[in-house]
């Protein structure tokens, strides 16, 4: 158990410090293990830190910031052991433009083997879809979803 | 294996049967403030065996049960079925689909079926041990729980690796 | 010091209850004391029913409720009693289209009178500004600020 | 009486000394990402006299001095203006313009200063005590805190009353 603990936590560290290189250019990031000692107890810590800046504590980290460096380690993890699906609710709420595409572009670059369910406002966002559902609730306060297939392919093409 | 369909009744505010039929690739849910989309999410964490009403915004499970509108009445059970396309063989069992179905009704009890066979939340997590779907998973991330993982305490983070392992 | 709280609770609630009803059309709200016999130590409890939607816990409403219905009740409060300034950091993030120009609505509403600091990343919340200021952070991790006065009038002129 | 101007000088991102002329009516603050837009109104809640670290999103009180980057050395005192226009005579002060001032440095001493006169936190407090602005005040939101009003319990909520009176 021990052995397979630190042998996971080399994998998500590595794969951490690459996803958070292409989501922060410039930026560089790594796990710690708070005690290396005990791999059965040790708590896992995070540096993170941005182009340009002193590595600092996390509670300094921007909001926009905090979400990027947590939706590299959650990426980290889902490289390094797969689920069937994943669902994702309005998690770039916080990002700036720059990093709303560069966010965007991770997830494209995942799409061929993985399920994404992302729940957005962010037309960016929407843009990504292969298929868009919509929920709306009348005046009943009853829930319905209406669905839409795009084809991304026609897509492409015209705003290419 | 991934999520072929969804299928809500009864579960919080989608008071009439709701099906969503997904494909791989990236599925977008869009709607106004308070249409339902969260709920949607909530009904996932539900059917895969989700046994705290916090976790789903409530104080109590009976909160999942349609409690009424201004134009339509409580209903007395929520039912949610999920649907995995297994034509992989990744889930430990002999069908190339899979329907996890669990149903809740006023009274407080719960039932839960693995393709139409009554069966228990235990048998549902035994078949999903090895997907990553289990309790705390963290392949589902609720509105606003984003930044838990960084505000949470280096012990708490370790079930990241643990889950990965 | 019984009556004073009581009498600014009224006044809270009445003000809360029609703010309510603009940032939420058709939908009502009130403010409810949790131990009205006891002024001294009782709770305040919010109540907030969208329209078409039945009374519900305040822990059901989704993200873009909770931000709007205590967005209607802070601003109960600065008009029981108005502060010198505001300071609003991405309050209005969770909002959809529709709500997020209620928002703006409102604060432009209160535009001769209050001062508003807004911190945005949403272009519509950027629109209703006087001035604005842009914050930069170049690649040696020091902030520096930058200001542009927006002449409203013939931004107005040109829009309309 | 409004916000008429604010100086930050050694404050967390701020090494060099910037300044937000402001007006009434709307200011809207933009920028990228860890720009620096939050610490502006860090700024504000600690020359009002904020005494938790933990509000300012620090661990200690000396987070809030500029602690260096890739290019610059750390500095050694942190230094905050807020200049109030006083014209309708609001503050019980003789001036038509109040200029509070915060300094802190690495050894942890801080220092209070209205109108360039050395002065308590009481003091600044005792000003500020029928504006609204005094500590814990609503009117300012910082960022993701907005819905903690309604997620606090009932009696934190009376806090919100007792401000209003
Ligand atoms: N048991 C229930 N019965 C009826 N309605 C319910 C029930 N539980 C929740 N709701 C309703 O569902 C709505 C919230 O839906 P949800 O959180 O999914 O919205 P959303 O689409 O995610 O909105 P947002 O964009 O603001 O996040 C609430 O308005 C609430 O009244
Ligand atoms: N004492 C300090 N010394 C140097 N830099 C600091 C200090 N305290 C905070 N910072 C830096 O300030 C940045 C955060 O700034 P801030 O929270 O204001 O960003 P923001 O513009 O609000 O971004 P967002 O749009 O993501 O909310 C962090 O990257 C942090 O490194
Ligand atoms: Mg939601
Ligand atoms: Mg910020």
């Amino acid at each position: 158990v021990r052995d397979r603990f630190l042998e996971t936590f080399e994998l998500v560290d590595h794969h951490f410090q690459d996803i958070f290189a292409l989501l922060f250019p410039g930026g560089q990031a790594s796990l710690i293990l708070t005690d290396p000692d005990e791999p059965e107890t040790t708590g896992v810590e995070v540096a993170a830190q941005p182009r340009g800046k002193r590595l600092q504590k996390m509670s300094l980290l921007s909001g926009g910031e905090k979400s990027l460096t947590a939706l590299a380690l959650l990426f980290a993890v889902y490289r390094t052991r797969p689920c069937p699906f994943y669902i994702l609710d309005e998690v770039e709420a916080a990002l700036d433009d720059t990093n709303l595409r560069r966010f965007i572009t991770f997830v494209d670059s995942l799409r061929a083997h993985t399920q994404f369910i992302v729940v957005t406002h962010q037309r960016r966002t929407m843009e990504t879809a292969d298929v868009l559902y919509g929920v709306s609730m009348q005046a009943d306060g009853v829930s319905k979803v209406v669905s839409q297939k795009i084809e991304r392919a026609t897509a492409e093409a015209t705003s290419s | 294996m991934y999520l072929k369909s969804l299928t809500l009744k009864g579960f919080k505010s989608f008071a009439d049967r709701s099906r969503l039929s997904l494909e791989p690739g990236v599925t977008v849910v869009v709607g106004p403030n308070g249409s339902g989309k969260s709920n949607i999410s909530d009904a996932v964490l539900w059917v895969l065996g989700e046994q705290s009403a916090k976790a789903l915004r409530g104080n109590a499970m009976e909160d999942v049960i349609f409690a009424g509108s201004s134009a339509r009445q409580a209903v007395g059970v929520a039912e949610v079925d999920l649907v995995l396309d297994n034509h992989d063989g990744q889930l430990p069992i002999e069908f190339s689909e899979v329907t996890i179905t669990r149903r809740m009704f006023r009274n407080g009890e719960s039932e839960y079926l693995i393709n139409q066979t009554p069966t228990r939340l235990m048998d549902v997590q035994e078949l999903l041990h090895d997907t990553g779907l289990g309790r705390d998973t963290h392949s589902i991330i609720s509105q606003g729980r984003i930044d838990e993982i960084l505000n949470s305490r280096p012990e708490e983070r370790r079930a990241l690796i643990e889950e990965a392992a």
